[in-house]
């Protein structure tokens, strides 16, 4: 799965993703991707956010909105990211990573997977990863 | 206001070969989503530019790349949405496209709805001038190795799938 978020300079917010889906999987199957909350979200008055993982558990807990939901309530980015990433492995064990800007341009990117390769480009200069801790 | 583009290439296990690849793909991608935001483009512009690049990019699952079901096809899903307007589009399980994304594009721009899947999504993309790709242009070697690595019948999808790419 390959997904982006973005600020333009009228403080517009947008996400995309696009997905194979998963390996051997029944024809026919769709996971989160294209289902509006789960595999993406953007509201220009809270943030968006772009996800990637075990679909059917980002369907489960609704992932993208979940964390928004958080950023509603004061939480950065960062720590809604983390405690809605945190909640779909404790409720349904599953894995996952998201990229998360608000409108402000305050961004993210976390994972509770092995690793996710991820990158930033603002202010003229390139954040970017691949393990935890970059 | 700070413009800003970040971008994935999805969740899981990378092997060591594929990890320094799959960034440097990741970090074109995210650096041409800017150059437009920095050209004065739309938000919607930027992410769509940025996925349409890894899509393109064999190294990831989308688009060219994409991972194989159970009986080897490539069947693929895409999401854009705006939130400006809340406008949104997708497609589901479509076949045969070199950029779902850009369909899912056509889809929020050009319908009254928000999701078109499988043929229906394959006969609105005829409509839009969107020229078919052969199904094998879309498939690499790699995926077809994942797939074979995978394919025990009796193996759970869900199961097989933890732990790797999203």
């Amino acid at each position: 799965t390959v997904g982006a978020v973005a600020v333009d300079v009228q403080g517009n917010l947008a996400c995309a993703t696009s997905t194979g889906g998963m390996i051997n999987k029944m024809k026919g199957r769709v996971g989160d991707t294209p289902c509006v909350g789960c595999g993406a979200y953007a509201d220009n008055q809270i943030g968006a956010v772009a996800p990637t993982g075990h679909g059917e558990a980002i369907m489960r807990v609704v992932l993208s909105r979940h964390i928004l939901f958080h950023m509603e309530q004061g939480k950065s980015p960062e720590e809604a990211s983390d405690l809605s990433l945190d909640y779909m492995l404790k409720r349904v064990s599953g894995l996952g990573g998201v990229v998360v800007v608000d409108p402000k341009g305050t961004w993210a990117a976390r994972f509770s997977s092995q690793q996710m390769p991820w990158a930033a480009a603002q202010q003229e200069q390139l954040h970017y990863g691949v393990f935890h801790g970059e | 206001m700070l413009p800003v583009v970040v971008a994935h290439g999805g969740a899981g296990h990378i092997p060591k070969d594929r990890a320094e690849s799959a960034s440097a793909g990741v970090r074109e991608a995210t650096r041409k989503g800017y150059a437009i935001l920095k050209s004065g483009g739309s938000a919607v512009d930027a992410v769509i530019e940025a996925v349409t690049i890894l899509e393109n990019n064999p190294r990831f699952n989308a688009g060219r790349g994409s991972v194989l079901n159970v009986k080897g096809e490539v069947e693929m899903d895409a999401l854009v949405m705006d939130g400006r307007t809340l406008a949104c589009g997708a497609v589901a399980a479509v076949r045969r496209v070199a950029n779902p994304i850009q369909l899912a594009r056509l889809v929020m721009d050009k319908t009254s709805h928000v999701c078109l899947a499988a043929d229906g999504a394959s006969q609105f993309a005829s409509t839009m001038g969107i020229p078919e790709v052969a199904e094998e242009s879309l498939i690499t070697d790699y995926a077809i190795k994942r797939w074979k690595d995978n394919l025990p019948p009796d193996a759970d999808p869900v199961e097989a799938q933890m732990g790797k790419m999203g």
